[in-house]
């Protein structure tokens, strides 16, 4: 398959909520969003793991300007599904590589990871699609992590 | 911000790899999909959620007749990188709801979580871009997930 990688795009001031120890079953997800999209708030990456014994974490990144509005209505839900406490961390960064047939991405994965890695970037999360593939890491980082890529990928300093 | 909710693809006879406990320090990834990457093994979606005492885990899904390809490669990057137990599991599909404009996409993501949640369907593992909401769960419960999403958003049963 054809992989094109087209671009690095990054985001920076994001935050990352993470609800902790949520029962895995029908549901518990649903009230979580449910309560975010009451309230309008908007979110950009969602990233839930498989559960290891019977509760999983689910973490999603947004706005850090945004996050005041969140306020306590998260710890709410968490109590009403029995979940485990809620974490909120700003000051962390989305750096995207943008492309095409991605399918066949563990080599465009692999050669984002290995450039991070080399340089000392500590990925936080990870989020994928055909079309990108997305890492959470500290925003004092992004410059950094930025310039690795555009370099592993043979990209100009504005792809 | 406009969403649109273009149509739900589905992906059968997934597979789902997690190698658990990861270091969470710059490199690891890095190890596991060069080694994948190297053995040409095609991947799907990679989720890696936040550490919560400095190690975390590492999924990806690919094509559940191609697990063989992974045969013990992983166990040994694991024992490499000091990672714990590579876990391996067959029979789950991936769900998506491809759309744009779904940054504000929390009413979206709400919305699917709401249905399988009310349907019993158990959502496996998250995954999320600004044009695609994907879910993993039981490949048994695919079908019933997709009637009950294609009702939710209001498409035809082909959309
Ligand atoms: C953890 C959460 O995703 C749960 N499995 C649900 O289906 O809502
Ligand atoms: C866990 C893994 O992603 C690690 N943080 C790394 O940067 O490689």
């Amino acid at each position: 398959e054809n992989v094109v990688v087209r671009g690095i795009s990054i985001e920076r001031n994001q935050a990352k909520v993470t609800i902790t120890n949520v029962p895995d079953k029908p549901g518990t997800a649903s009230r979580i969003f449910t309560t975010l999209a009451e309230a309008n708030v908007i979110i950009d990456v969602i990233v839930q793991n498989v559960s290891m014994s019977g509760t999983t974490d689910i973490s999603f990144t947004m706005n850090g300007d945004e996050l005041e509005k969140i306020g306590g209505m998260l710890d709410a839900v968490a109590r009403e599904i029995g979940a485990g406490e809620v974490k909120r961390q700003k000051g962390v960064a989305k750096l995207s590589v943008v492309g095409i047939g991605m399918r066949s991405h563990s080599g465009v994965a692999a050669k984002l990871f290995e450039c991070l890695g080399h340089g000392g970037v500590n990925i936080q999360m990870i989020s994928t699609s055909e079309i990108k593939i997305a890492v959470i890491l500290d925003e004092v980082k992004i410059e950094s992590a930025a310039r690795l890529a555009h370099e592993a990928f043979g990209l100009s300093a504005d792809a």
